[in-house]
């Protein structure tokens, strides 16, 4: 094995995290060690749907989210971006964990605020601006075959950046956007997971299926 | 109405992150 960004490389050419690994991952957000290894589960689920090379590649994560590694969706592409920190196409488990810390229940709410603001910022130049929020709303409605005359579309994006848009200059800046959704919490409700609470309780097959189980199982079988 | 565009927006299924901990075959 061989340091590559800080991992090892197995043999079969996949990232390695080792229980050190684990832990320091642990150590940087809201999981448990235990936590940790479910979530390494995980990821090895998902990052071995399509091309098996311990990596999450965006059809893998369309794969999971929406039951088909094809077709384009605008949603994706933006939760994609979220966890791809490093910009490589690709999502590493750092990178996985890292991003679903922001979505744990007990993070920080201005980690939250800050997050959507970044899922929403489409072009990254640091505003909400209003042609994006009418891109988001007609991605929204196309997804879910709602019909919205074109006229009431406009007014309701006007609408929300006349009231988000506190200093007056056409679009949601950061500073506009904390005060935005201090008044309109139920904006966050999709950053939030109340399944990585107890993640290892909820989903007790991720640890009993661990390589420190089998790691166990196999000793005792040894043993007896 | 006091409905507003990112009330819309997290309504869309797109943003639900929870299908990653669905078990699949």
């Amino acid at each position: 094995c061989f340091n590559y960004q800080s991992r090892c490389i197995g043999k079969n050419q996949k990232p390695y995290y080792n229980y050190e690994d684990l832990a320091r991952l642990a150590q940087g957000t809201r999981f448990t060690v235990n936590e940790v290894e479910a979530l390494y589960v995980l990821f090895k689920r998902l990052s071995s749907s399509i091309i098996d090379d311990g990596l999450i590649h965006k059809e893998e994560l369309q794969l999971a989210l929406f039951q088909t590694p094809n077709g384009e969706n605008f949603f994706l592409d933006r939760v994609f971006d979220l966890f791809d920190e490093k910009s490589k196409g690709v999502i590493d488990f750092d990178e996985f964990v890292h991003t679903l810390s922001i979505f744990h229940p007990y993070a920080p709410l201005e980690e939250k605020i800050d997050y959507a603001f970044k899922l929403y910022d489409i072009r990254k130049t640091g505003f909400i601006e209003r042609e994006e929020l009418k891109q988001m709303v007609k991605a929204m409605l196309m997804e879910s075959d709602m019909n919205l005359s074109d006229d009431l579309l406009e007014a309701i994006v006007d609408k929300t950046i006349a009231d988000a848009d506190k200093d007056k200059d056409g679009k949601i800046s950061k500073e506009d956007w904390k005060v935005f959704v201090s008044r309109n919490p139920s904006i966050l409700k999709n950053m939030t997971l109340a399944y990585l609470k107890d993640i290892a309780c909820i989903f007790p097959s991720f640890i009993f299926k661990s390589d420190l189980d089998e790691l166990v199982k196999t000793k005792e079988l040894q043993d007896i | 109405s006091n409905l507003n565009a990112f009330d819309i927006i997290s309504y869309s299924s797109g943003f639900d992150l929870s299908g990653l901990f669905e078990e699949t075959d």
